[in-house]
């Protein structure tokens, strides 16, 4: 039997959030000592999330046997939309589940909602990713990422990055126009979350499709930093860091024809 | 604007 209780629905409400219009069906992995891990590919196989629930992420969490919840995140998003932010929840799965329990708590009043929602056998394929060694890290606001890839999206549906070892360019060229925004590396000594971190080996130029840069940004809910490791031509990873956890992204870069 | 990457060529199925 599966029960894991959030102090809080947030968490759960805004990842599936961030990777609901990249992935449709998901699978769920649920161990006792690994808490819940997700790895799901986009279909046009470009986009990779990969997810990892600590039991820390969790108040309570027991997992009797190893279960995997085969789910469609339309139909889970329409059931967390239920529940309120500052509610407990609590997914509870049977040892060979049909359904998964999803269960709302008010903190404050007497109130409990249920919900059952069905599972899917869901046919997906896992692919191995290494630890990878990058050329350069850049750790940033998440906020302050989502923006510039909100915004440089408006002038080309491709976004060039530059990184040296100093500041970060980013650049779009499209039908209308160019615009480049460039932050440089520095600390914030009041704020650290505000700081702006570039580690670099090598420089590194990168091109990657607004339309999944755009995705991503979606999990700057989640942390209020992101950390993104860019190589030359090797696919980019993005991370956003979780209480206990955390939501990757790896993102295939786009090539010069 | 370049044409798109897949992982598949970088990752493999386990």
């Amino acid at each position: 039997m599966l029960e894991g209780k959030f102090e809080s629905a947030s968490l759960m409400k805004r990842l599936v959030e961030a990777i609901k219009d990249s992935v449709k069906l998901c699978n769920f992995n649920c161990s006792q000592t690994k808490g819940i891990t997700l790895q799901a590919i986009d279909d046009s196989r470009v986009l990779l999330i990969s997810l990892k629930l600590d039991p820390g992420c969790f108040e309570g969490f027991r997992c009797d046997k190893n279960l995997v919840l085969g789910l469609d995140l339309e139909s889970l998003s329409k059931v967390l939309k239920q529940g309120n932010n500052e509610d407990y929840l609590t997914l509870i799965a049977e040892d060979a589940p049909d359904n998964l329990l999803v269960v709302f708590e008010d903190p404050k009043k007497d109130r409990i909602s249920e919900f059952s929602l069905k599972l899917m056998d869901i046919d997906s394929d896992v692919l191995s990713i290494e630890d990878m060694d990058h050329d350069c890290s850049i750790t940033l606001p998440s906020s302050d990422f989502a923006k510039v890839a909100r915004d440089m999206r408006t002038l080309s549906e491709s976004l060039q990055i530059l990184v040296t070892k100093d500041s970060v360019k980013f650049m779009a060229s499209g039908p209308i126009g160019t615009g480049s925004v460039i932050i440089k590396a520095h600390t914030d000594l009041k704020d650290g979350k505000e700081s702006i971190k570039i580690d670099l080996n090598k420089s590194v130029n990168v091109t990657f499709g607004a339309k999944y840069l755009n995705d991503i940004v979606k999990a700057s809910t989640l942390a209020e930093t992101v950390t993104i490791k860019l190589t030359n031509k090797i696919p980019a990873l993005f991370e956003f860091k979780l209480q206990g956890g955390y939501l990757r992204y790896y993102l295939a870069p786009k090539f010069d024809e | 604007g370049g044409t798109q990457g897949r992982l598949d060529g970088f990752f493999k199925v386990s």
